[in-house]
């Protein structure tokens, strides 16, 4: 069933087809190609090249100017990572950590994890790679006691960069959520304006359930930007033409693989461009 | 709300005897939207809707139920037809040890599911031993050791310079009191050439009763080209669904077995390892129809 290519089909099911496939969504696509047909003149729509440069032009609108950039000012700047399950923080943070060590600043992690099995030693893996000290605590301790003593420690070791890892969790859990809320009114306490970012990982391969993480976390969380893993695959990410288009918050990074390398900024163009293909 | 939906398209259906094709089409379409809002892939909705279609019209609008509601029981018994009609057991050795091997994407649950299926063979009586397969990412080993000990049960991690089939040959050789083990392998992506050649030589070299693809629950299209990939480079024998207790209506579950026709074995519900259920396919259904 999934590779007979069906003959006849006008260029109206063949976007229709391309960008669901994408991970847009069915309400977001129809939107998108009910505004072109009516957008585009009867000689326009005739030329499927027009039609395409349309859709692109459309889709870069909504994506926006490329990210600003990463906020780095402050002793420390603190980055706080956070997502569902297995989305890839941990492996961001040992990434974003070296791009800082490779700019010369001093970093400093947080083992905020003390849940899931291994979280901290594979974080400490990530700190000996790059050149980061790490602060964790025993599995089981309160996240927040994690936070309030890395930032006292990249205060008192004059850290550049704090970058605070919390374990995944699904954003329907109330009370994990809360806990998320409680890291966060910590960081304020000790100094207005933490975390300077509030950074939520997607996985590229997720579907319509991306837009519900982003709102959920949003609205509970205050995102400043999100980060999206997984992209040197096949997965398109279209779920986040709708995030954007709802809520505008700027895509900062995108992970590009398993390596200490793979991380880049966000490019529209050249998203749009592989979405399109 | 899928019923509800239709029920407002069949309002004007009040004193019809039949669904005809006329008034089928404008429940077909909310159908494929709510069929493509919970990641359902686009080619298997297109079949699921020309079948519903098929068996839809011309039939009697029965006394019981709303036209509405007779389409979404159509639905629904098309995709719980689809999904298999029941819990199915994984395959099990007739002579220990039983060999379980869990594959798929980066991220997925693998490690916790390998943690999870052993404490579940263990309540059905078996001694099972977890095997870390996976060199690759920073603390896997140490990661299933945590489980293993959780558990109380034992966990063969690579030795220096040890290669995934290695420490899995090796895992068999020293298991005495272990009839069963659970082979955690490291996430790869189903275009990564060299890491399917590395499940591939684990397979030939250990030859496992059950290969099972662990699948997160809130996948969207790529579902089906995800596991495609794993299934005709490896062979995949059942699937387990993760983080299914979240609000991803899991249509990715619908889209793998369409796509290489192997049952959902089980479900993770949870990050504990208790957090495991067999497979109902009628729930998934009525998950997906909202
Ligand atoms: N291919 C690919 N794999 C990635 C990328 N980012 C992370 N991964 C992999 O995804 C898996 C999960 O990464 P983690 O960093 O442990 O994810 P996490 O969000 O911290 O997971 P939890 O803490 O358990 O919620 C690992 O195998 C990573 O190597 C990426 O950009 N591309
Ligand atoms: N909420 C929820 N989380 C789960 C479930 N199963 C696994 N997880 C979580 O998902 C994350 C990833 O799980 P892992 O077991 O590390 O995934 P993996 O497939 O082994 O990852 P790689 O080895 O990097 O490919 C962890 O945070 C787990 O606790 C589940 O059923 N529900
Ligand atoms: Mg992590
Ligand atoms: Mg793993």
């Amino acid at each position: 069933i999934f590779s007979r290519k069906e003959a006849g089909r006008d260029i109206w099911e063949e976007l229709e087809e391309l960008l669901i496939s994408a991970d847009l969504g069915a309400k977001i696509t129809e939107r998108l190609l009910e505004k072109l047909r009516r957008q585009l003149s009867s000689r326009e729509l005739q030329s499927p090249d027009r039609v395409m440069s349309a859709l692109r032009e459309e889709l870069l609108d909504v994506l926006g100017p490329s990210s600003k950039g990463l906020c780095v000012d402050g002793s420390p700047a603190v980055f706080l990572m956070l997502g569902v399950n297995g989305t890839g923080k941990t492996t961001t943070i040992g990434k974003l950590a070296w791009k800082f060590r490779q700019e010369g600043r001093r970093v400093l992690l947080a083992a905020a994890d003390t849940f899931r099995a291994a979280a901290s030693e594979q974080l400490e893996v990530w700190g000996r790679r790059v050149g980061a000290d790490i602060i964790k605590h025993q599995p089981g301790a309160d996240p927040s006691a994690v936070v309030y003593d890395a930032v006292s420690a990249a205060v008192a070791r004059g850290a550049d960069i704090l970058l605070v890892d919390t374990a995944g969790r699904l954003h329907t859990k109330s009370n994990l959520i809360e806990e998320l809320k409680k890291i966060k009114r910590v960081l304020g306490k000790v100094k207005p304006g933490l975390p300077q970012e509030t950074l939520l990982v997607l996985d590229a391969y997720t579907g319509q359930n991306a837009i519900y993480q982003a709102r959920e976390f949003h609205q509970q969380l205050e995102l400043s930007g999100l980060v999206i893993t997984k992209l040197d695959a096949t997965a398109k990410a279209g779920a986040l033409i709708g995030i954007v288009e709802e809520m505008g918050l700027p895509i900062k990074l995108i992970g590009v693989g398993e390596g200490i390398e793979d991380l880049q900024e966000f490019n529209p163009s050249a998203f749009v461009k592989a979405l399109l293909e | 709300i899928l019923t509800n939906k239709l029920q407002t398209v069949f309002k004007q259906l009040r004193g019809y005897g039949r669904l005809t094709e006329a008034n089928i089409q404008e429940a077909l379409r909310e159908i494929k939207l709510a069929l493509l809002d919970a990641d359902v892939n686009y080619k298997v909705v297109k079949l699921l809707l020309q079948r519903v279609q098929e068996k839809a019209v011309g039939q009697e609008v029965l006394a019981s139920l709303s036209p509405g509601q007779q389409v979404v029981k159509i639905v629904h018994q098309e995709l719980v037809e689809l999904l298999g009609q029941s819990y199915r057991k994984p395959r099990l050795a007739s002579h220990p040890p039983t060999i379980f091997m869990l594959v798929g994407l980066q991220g997925s649950g693998k490690t916790t599911t390998a943690g999870k299926l052993a404490r579940h063979y263990m309540s059905e009586g078996y001694r099972p031993g977890l095997v870390a397969a996976d060199p690759y990412r920073p603390a896997a080993a140490k990661q299933l050791e945590v489980l293993a000990q959780e558990l109380g049960i034992p966990c063969y991690s690579p030795l220096e310079g040890e290669s995934p089939k290695d420490t899995c040959l090796r895992a068999v050789r020293e298991a005495e009191l272990q009839n069963f083990l659970i082979i955690d392998t490291a996430g790869r992506l189903h275009i990564n050439q060299e890491l399917m050649e590395e499940l591939q030589g684990l397979k030939k070299a250990l030859s496992p009763h059950q290969i099972m693809l662990v699948v997160d629950a809130m996948m969207g299209q790529e579902a089906v080209r995800v596991a495609e990939g794993f299934h005709n480079q490896v062979g995949i024998d059942g699937v387990v669904l993760t983080k299914q207790e979240g609000d991803a209506r899991g249509g990715a579950a619908i889209s793998i077995r369409a796509a290489i026709g192997r049952p959902i074995q089980f479900i993770g519900v949870g990050e504990r390892l208790d957090a495991l259920e067999p497979f109902h396919p009628e729930r998934i259904a009525s998950r997906i129809l909202g």
